[in-house]
């Protein structure tokens, strides 16, 4: 464990409670992609399947699976009961199952270990890379977003941002370095840099979140 | 490599 690792787990925490605050704060779920929510539960479901065996080995890790797990269900369960009149279907239509796709072709070709938990690992990881693209896609089409959601997309972005200089520390110092992750993960940062361009540019001084 | 049980990130 190391400060970034810590810095980016607390990040994306962070994020899932200010998207749950921004649903609760503006009564809607405006602006949130579906898709996105339902690609992060199944990458949470295919990744921390371990979580009845390695209980006990870490009551951090196991904790913090169980929050990501449960919290994006609620997420779903909000946004399609109490705030459902918000989602607009004609806007988050992205193709959704060419991610899903790409990611299962990855995961069969390139897994640690041909085992159902390693295959299903794997293809949550680069699932995860791409998971924002739907929501990105969405933020394109309309332009402009709340500042409560710049600040969730934001968190979320810092989180993988912040594993990199975890997994340098890593590498360097613990020998430890897991190829699948770092690509994805690297992968991940990078969509999101179009964005952090504008939250810097504009929302950290105050002005709304507006496409050029 | 012992795959499987070096997953010790989230």
């Amino acid at each position: 464990m190391n400060l970034f690792r810590i810095l980016g787990d607390l990040s994306h925490l962070v994020s899932i409670f200010i998207l749950l605050q921004k649903m609760r704060s503006t009564r809607s779920c405006a602006g949130i992609s579906l898709r996105t929510q339902i690609l992060y539960l199944m990458v949470y479901c295919t990744r921390y399947l371990d979580i009845f065996w390695t209980f006990n080995a870490s009551l951090y890790n196991s904790s913090m699976k169980l929050v990501f797990i449960l919290s994006t269900a609620y997420t779903i369960y909000l946004m399609r009961t109490v705030y459902k009149t918000a989602l607009d279907p004609q806007i988050d239509t992205f193709a959704t199952y060419y991610l899903v796709g790409g990611a299962g072709l990855l995961a069969v070709l390139f897994p640690y270990k041909y085992t159902v938990y390693e295959v299903l690992w794997s293809f949550s990881i680069w699932l995860e890379s791409v998971a924002i693209l739907p929501q990105l896609f969405m933020l394109q089409r309309t332009g402009e977003a709340e500042t409560i959601t710049t600040h969730y997309l934001f968190a979320l972005g810092a989180y993988r941002a912040l594993y990199i200089p975890n997994w340098l520390y890593r590498w360097f110092l613990e020998g430890h370095f897991d190829p699948i992750a770092t690509v994805a993960g690297i992968i991940q940062t990078l969509l999101y840099s179009d964005f952090f361009y504008i939250y810097y540019t504009k929302v950290l001084k105050g002005k709304k979140f507006e496409l050029p | 490599r012992e795959a499987g049980k070096t997953h010790d990130e989230l």
